[in-house]
């Protein structure tokens, strides 16, 4: 089904948390780095799927999202 | 598995801890239970030996909290993080902190999380391990819910820790002195046919019969022919330092264990909710700090405690100490003209420990059948 842009807008802000709480990811706050943001987050992204053995596209799809709500350690998985 | 950066680890190999509060989800006595067997989880497979405080500051405090609670990381409320620790070194460091927005409990069922499992991965933290990409690795960051009853730790886990600490001491895994930690245990088993063998408790156990001696449990089962020998925290880990007497109400599948001036209910591996309870609840004087050894007669319902030269008889039925007692043993039971270590009926016979030797008793007339080697049971 098409996927409400509301609905990917929060998904999108979630794995951004998730990124910078477990794998380190530090958004440019600056809006001008717009495309830097996405390719740094699709990196990230990528690190988190091979992580978890997923499928490493550096999109947010349904199982990457999924593996994120999982309940987990609070503790990052890969550190600066 | 994996390690902080810098590989931060304990200088020492006696780390101590404490549990600053503890979560209403759970009984007081589950939550210290699951704590101490997640430490003994990794002290099976290291050097490392873990002490338990009550009071001041310990190597690892364990507290739990919701939302900001002091620390950077704040908790997210039922689901997402459920806990985190922090590696070793001085302050916060070693410290794990459970989120108490989520529902804790001893079960592995899933309208909760096992505080077991999450605690064992947490200390793992506190150990100084990072996370573990091995699916399946109690290092891995995602809570999956197991059998906890004979959990065994996976190798990446033994792998990782013992690349920080190496492999237990030669002599034993020594188990978590969860309780009474100025107490010392017994730190390597004795041998089983070894004829100057004693036994500091014996009881039957849903058909099996248990011996006792300083942290370690002999178990003889018609179940299997060979002797087992454990650790008696690998059962109860949070009664990890043994007892002074035991024994069985098999009507209510109920073994009582006595330890100084305490007793535990259990049933199977579980504590029973409220102990443990003092020696007085069962009507002993004040002056009574505790008993040499117990045997409940599963025919008269009645149990004898012995404490010294002297034995106490106790009605199950009314839960009260019989009239006209403590008397003297020796005047009952004729034979018997020493304290009793240990006590046990099985066979329709009493059997009454004292060091070395075992006294076979006829329950009915209370005479002195025959003496033996208190190890005769295991079939030397």
């Amino acid at each position: 089904f098409p996927v409400v842009p509301e609905k990917e807008k929060e998904d999108m802000q979630f794995a951004k948390k998730y990124l910078e709480n477990f794998y380190d990811f530090k958004e440019e706050k600056n809006s001008l780095f717009k495309a830097k943001n996405l390719n740094r987050m699709a990196d990230k992204i990528r690190e988190m799927q091979s992580f978890f053995g997923l499928e490493v596209t550096g999109e947010l799809n349904h199982k990457t999202l999924d593996m994120m709500k999982q309940p987990r350690c609070g503790i990052p998985d890969v550190r600066s | 598995y994996s390690t902080f950066p810098q590989s931060p680890r304990w200088k020492k190999e006696d780390v101590t801890y404490r549990i600053l509060n503890y979560t209403p989800d759970m009984l007081q006595a589950d939550v210290e239970e699951a704590i101490a067997k997640a430490f003994q989880l990794w002290s099976s497979v290291t050097p490392l030996r873990f002490t338990r405080l009550y009071s001041g500051q310990a190597d690892i405090m364990i507290s739990f909290a919701a939302g900001f609670h002091g620390d950077f990381y704040s908790f997210d409320g039922p689901g997402g993080t459920l806990a985190h620790a922090y590696p070793p070194s001085s302050g916060i460091g070693g410290d794990a902190h459970f989120d108490e927005d989520e529902n804790w409990t001893k079960f592995t069922t899933y309208n909760g999380y096992n505080l077991f499992l999450v605690a064992a991965h947490e200390l793992g933290h506190s150990l100084g391990l990072g996370h573990s990409n091995v699916f399946g690795a109690l290092m891995y960051p995602i809570y999956m819910a197991r059998d906890t009853r004979d959990y065994r730790l996976p190798q990446d886990d033994i792998d990782g820790i013992q690349a920080l600490y190496g492999p237990p001491r030669e002599s034993s895994a020594l188990p978590t002195k969860a309780f009474h930690p100025q107490e010392p245990t017994e730190m390597t088993p004795a041998e089983d046919c070894d004829p100057h063998l004693t036994f500091d408790a014996i009881t039957t156990l849903r058909g099996e019969i248990l011996f006792f001696k300083g942290g370690y449990v002999w178990r003889k089962s018609p179940y299997f022919s060979d002797i087992e020998h454990d650790t008696i925290s690998s059962f109860w880990p949070s009664l990890a330092s043994g007892f002074d007497a035991a024994y069985e109400v098999d009507k209510k599948d109920r073994v009582i264990f006595f330890k100084d001036d305490q007793y535990w209910a259990v049933s199977g591996y579980s504590i029973e909710p409220g102990f443990p309870k003092p020696i007085q609840n069962l009507g002993f004087p004040t002056s009574v700090g505790k008993i040499d050894a117990a045997v409940h007669d599963q025919n008269t319902k009645k149990t004898y405690f012995f404490v010294g030269n002297r034995y106490w008889s106790y009605n199950e039925n009314t839960q009260s100490m019989e009239r006209g007692y403590p008397r003297k043993i020796a005047a009952d039971f004729q034979g018997i003209d020493h304290t009793v270590d240990a006590a046990l009926q099985k066979n329709g016979h009493f059997y009454f420990f004292h060091g070395s030797n075992q006294y076979e008793v006829d329950i009915k007339n209370k005479k002195l059948i025959r003496i033996m080697k208190s190890n005769s049971w295991f079939n030397c």
